[in-house]
């Protein structure tokens, strides 16, 4: 059982290291092992910081900050096992507009490998989207509007 | 192998017949606050996922049945998901595969009865299962990331973070 | 002990009313106790709905309308007892633009009375205020920008 | 009474001296992620809120000291906060008051003493916090409300909730 944790631990911080700072453009981040020799017996600790700082353990960074290092640890584990699909419900509320175009850029750039749906409210991260799906409630019931997206609007990273 | 298409008809907000279309690629959905975005991701799970714990937000199946806002429930409710299946990763013959779920109220409206259908033909939901598991479509785990699992990854404690990875071994 | 608290029960509620149909343009939401007669002995439930909708418990609601519920519960206990300055960081996370909007604008319109302070990454909030300070970190320190906001930009509810 | 400046020096982010100036009305403040608009409500919170239990994301007092990229800590760190009291909420002769409050490292930077100044006057914590008081500037409460709130209030019990209402009245 704990080598198989140990690996799987591995593999994922590897893609948490890239994946961050990709996001961060620059900004480094890596997950640790309270207790290396004995991972069962300690927890598991995400250090982030942005471009220029010092790193610190995820309590003491920005809202922002602490959004974007966890969605960073969602997407290494997605790397780890990948799936055909995947659907990101909300996940760039707490960033700032420049974050959220990193992430859209990175949803855009995986999803020559994958299909991805992702629900945002925010420009920044909807205009890398192939396709813009339209949801509305009226006369009492959900109504959606399919809209694709011209390649003047597209923005191609 | 990708999503073509999800199709609701009296699941939640979505009281009249609604097709979603996807395409490969990228696709971003947008629209007010409770216009119903979540709720077809709560489609895809309630199809998807019926292996995994994940809240569809609604504390019995019969909740997910659209009710009208005098109170009344649908008598039924459908939602199905179609795949493109060109790759074969669904071990099925056609070139695309429908998974479809049916909860339907019972004559006195206290009990439920499911259903579930592969390409129109009913199925047990074991095989219905098993297709699903062949396919790696919507294991539980990260691939399909909820409104508030940021927050909860941020406020978890290290020993239940480790848990996470635990469960992805 | 129990006369106190329905009494500040009664005018939080009151508040909660109001200011929830304000938010929302006309939605519908009240506070109610598990147990009235022996309020210590259950819980305050938080009751909700858009305009036109029926009304639902806070657990059923759509991510914003929670939101909004939420900001709508803490705005009624800023105004039991009012204070001269309030800060607000970021409020408005989960909204949509129009929701937002009303959160700008009721800053505004409250602003007559008290000082509002309010932290927001939203266009929509941000525009309703009398000035804006920018905020940026550059030569590894915070700095601060203050802007009167223009009579033409500034957007008078 | 209305708030006039806020004055941070190695506070947090704050490596260099900054005054932030305020206006009666509705003030914004926007900025890119971590560049400091929360740290600025700490400052607000550590200068008014010293009966307050709320948490200033420091585990200790030195915590807050600006700390440049090689982890050095500044000698000390100081926070001042200016109101304008034309209306004498504020049970002083003075239009102006200024809270200030000092956090210095000892020699050996293994301890700290705490300074409490008032209009550049020494103070005694309890003269502080009775002015504060009077005044009613930030009393626990919710007048001042912090990232993460919203989300809190949403995810707690109904037990929790009703607690909130008790301590308010
Ligand atoms: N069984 C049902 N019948 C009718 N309406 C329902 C039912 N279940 C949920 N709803 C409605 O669906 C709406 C929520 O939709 P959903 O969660 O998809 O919103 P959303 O678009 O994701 O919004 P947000 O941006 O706020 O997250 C709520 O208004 C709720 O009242
Ligand atoms: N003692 C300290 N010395 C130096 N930097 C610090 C100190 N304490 C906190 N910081 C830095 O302050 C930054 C956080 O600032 P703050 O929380 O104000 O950001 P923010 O502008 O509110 O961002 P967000 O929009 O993400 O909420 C972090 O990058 C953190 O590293
Ligand atoms: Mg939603
Ligand atoms: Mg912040």
């Amino acid at each position: 059982k704990k080598i198989v944790f140990l690996d799987v631990f591995q593999k994922v911080n590897a893609n948490y290291i890239e994946i961050y700072k990709e996001l961060t453009n620059g900004g480094e981040g890596y997950l640790y092992l309270e207790n290396p020799t004995n991972p069962f017996e300690g927890g598991l600790f995400v250090k982030a910081s942005s471009k220029g700082k010092k790193v610190d353990n995820l309590a003491s960074l920005s809202g922002g900050e602490k959004s974007l290092a966890a969605l960073s640890f969602i997407i290494a584990i997605q790397e780890y096992d990948p799936s055909p699909i995947y659907f990101m419900d909300e996940v760039d509320m707490f960033l700032d507009g420049v974050n959220a175009e990193n992430v859209g850029r990175m949803f855009r750039r995986n999803s020559d490998s994958a299909q991805i749906i992702a629900v945002t409210l925010r420009k920044s991260t909807m205009k890398y989207a192939h396709q813009a799906i339209g949801v509305t409630y009226q006369d009492r019931s959900s109504m959606v509007v399919t809209k694709e997206m011209q390649v003047e609007e597209q923005v191609v990273p | 192998m990708f999503l073509k298409k999800i199709e609701m008809e009296n699941f939640k907000s979505f009281g009249k017949k609604t097709v979603v279309e996807f395409r490969k690629g990228y696709t971003s959905i947008t629209g007010p606050n409770a216009s119903g975005k979540s709720n077809i991701g709560d489609a895809l799970l309630f199809v998807l996922g019926t292996k995994s714990n994940k809240s569809l937000r609604a504390q019995k199946l019969t909740d997910l049945i659209h009710r009208n806002n005098s109170g009344r429930l649908s008598p039924y409710l459908k939602a199905s998901v179609t795949f493109d299946n060109s790759d074969k990763s669904i071990p099925l013959e056609s070139n695309e595969v429908t998974f479809s779920r049916i909860v339907k109220l019972s004559e006195n409206n206290d009990d439920y009865s499911s259903y579930y259908f592969i390409n129109d033909d009913r199925a047990r939901l074991q095989d219905f299962e098993y297709l699903l598991e062949k396919a790696k479509i919507f294991a539980d785990g990260y691939n399909f990331v909820r409104q508030g699992d940021i927050t909860s990854i941020v406020e978890m404690t290290p020993v239940e973070r480790r848990g996470i990875l635990e469960e992805v071994g």
